[in-house]
């Protein structure tokens, strides 16, 4: 898989876990 | 105590299934296949000896970092894993809830992510090494520091390595879940 599409899942992991985490 | 464990449950589930569908529906639209981050878990006995045998390895490892680390940090105040104060509290419904987070979410989301999608992307653009030192560090700064940074970047390497080695993220998932049960088990006794 390319490395930019592998970035981008990280990514939305790795910001939606913190938004989450702070949110709720 | 139960409270705060399903929402941390929850938290990691949704985000991992936030990620989880970037992954699938933008590989998709690049006819890519998903599943080669390492969701390839046969021959499943081999990779979960694979795991064993990591966990064992990273034993000695990860038991000089962390003595080299309190020695290090020995004046800075280092917070607690917030999950350890939870389990010593002895409540059954808590210590099941912290096992299910610490034991089966954590390892299958974090390998899927660090070593799965990080660990890739890394090694699609650099070498071996670089991808290993780069996600493990990041893996270790997202836990409680300074003091476990060593430790846990040691136990972060020995995962990366077992992807790097057996292409898959099976034996990473064994070893870090085998890891935090027996951190658990330490905890509560």
């Amino acid at each position: 898989i390319s490395p930019t599409i592998l970035l981008r899942a990280f990514l939305s992991y790795f910001v939606s876990f913190i938004i989450l985490s702070v949110v709720i | 105590g139960v409270q705060d464990l399903i929402i941390e449950l929850a938290v990691m589930v949704l985000s991992a299934a936030i990620g989880l569908s970037t992954l699938w529906s933008m590989a998709g639209s690049n006819g890519q296949d998903p599943k080669a981050i390492g969701y390839k878990f046969k021959p499943a006995g081999e990779n979960v000896l694979w795991g064993l045998g990591g966990f064992i390895a990273s034993l000695p490892l990860v038991a000089a970092m962390s003595l080299l680390s309190n020695w290090a940090f020995r004046r800075i105040h280092t917070p607690e894993q917030p999950i350890i104060p939870m389990v010593s509290s002895g409540n059954a419904a808590v210590v099941a809830l912290a096992f299910i987070v610490a034991c089966v979410a954590a390892p299958i989301i974090e390998e899927t992510f660090f070593r799965g999608t990080l660990y890739n992307a890394f090694r699609g653009k650099t070498g071996t090494w670089p991808s290993v030192l780069a996600t493990s560090a990041l893996f270790a700064a997202v836990h409680p520091l300074p003091g476990n940074f060593l430790p846990i970047f040691t136990l972060a390497c020995i995962l990366a390595i077992l992807r790097e080695r057996t292409g898959s993220l099976l034996p990473g998932m064994v070893c870090h879940s085998v890891f935090n049960t027996s951190s658990l088990i330490i905890a509560l006794l």
